[in-house]
């Protein structure tokens, strides 16, 4: 199974 | 002081439904722009955007900018108690710990209020660029629902591919394969029947069909939904909201191993 990529890799918190 | 009126109530009502599977607890935002939602489910695989624009409101008062915890499955608890034609007013006072729903019967008949205790939440703003995407497409939201539950039954992934010849949705499971393509369709008789692919780079992406299926709750709200993908950048599939704004939904994409 592809592993699940986590949102916060792709958009930084603000 | 906050009181905003929204007479299509049933759109709030659409809206709770819409996400209270996906996250439990969120801050509304209020501010001259809008009522407002960003949050994240548990696993921060997935994000929820609303708008609901200030002019789509019959009244819009907010004096200051006021964030709202609430738990949304109680908030669509509150809501279920409104009737589909019912016009739906909210109203907290400066400081306050409780909001109050108002819903008025279209003759004015049965005025109900319902106070919901506010909670403070911890929330995580994520801050979402601008992205040019290799391909977006437009089809029928009830499409789109089906075929996610379609291939919900085979398999647990779905990977979305567009190309020149349409877009295609394919999964693998224990009892075999599925692959549904769909065609740019624009000659038909009502525009949201419409399948649009915009492509400028063809695009595959694999993501987790629960969360597609969790989206899929926001049909109700729109007649079509847009699918935004860019290679490596989490997907946006949103609902526009009628003369109101918008809900998206962001969903990571999966990496091979």
């Amino acid at each position: 199974t592809p592993m699940q990529n986590d949102l916060e890799e792709f958009y930084a918190m603000v | 002081m906050l009181e905003l009126r929204l007479v299509q109530g049933s759109l709030l009502k659409k809206v709770l439904e819409a996400v209270k599977d996906l996250v439990n607890d969120a801050n509304f935002d209020c501010s001259a722009t809008g009522f407002s939602l960003q949050a994240m489910d548990s696993s921060h695989v997935a994000l929820v955007a609303l708008l609901l624009r200030s002019e789509g409101f019959e009244h819009y008062r907010c004096d200051r900018n006021i964030s709202m915890g609430m738990n949304l499955g109680n908030m669509a608890k509150m809501l279920k108690c409104a009737g589909n034609d019912d016009i739906i007013t909210l109203k907290a006072d400066d400081g306050s710990d409780v909001v109050t729903f108002m819903f008025e019967s279209p003759t004015q008949d049965k005025i109900a209020d319902f106070e919901m205790k506010l909670m403070d939440i911890d929330s995580e703003h994520l801050g979402i660029p601008e992205a040019e995407y290799h391909a977006i497409v437009r089809m029928p939201s009830s499409e789109f629902a089906r075929i996610c539950k379609d291939l919900s039954s085979i398999g647990d992934t779905v990977v979305i591919s567009v190309t020149k010849e349409g877009v295609k949705f394919s999964t693998r499971g224990d009892i075999g394969t599925a692959n549904i393509v769909c065609r740019q369709n624009t000659t038909v008789d009502k525009p949201e029947e419409a399948t649009v692919i915009e492509m400028n780079e063809p695009v595959s992406l694999t993501f987790a069909l629960r969360y597609f299926n969790s989206f899929t709750k926001a049909t109700p709200l729109s007649n079509t939904v847009t699918l935004s993908l860019s290679s490596e950048l989490p997907v946006v599939v949103e609902y526009k909201i009628a003369e109101m704004g918008y809900i998206r939904f962001y969903l990571a994409p999966k990496i091979e191993d």
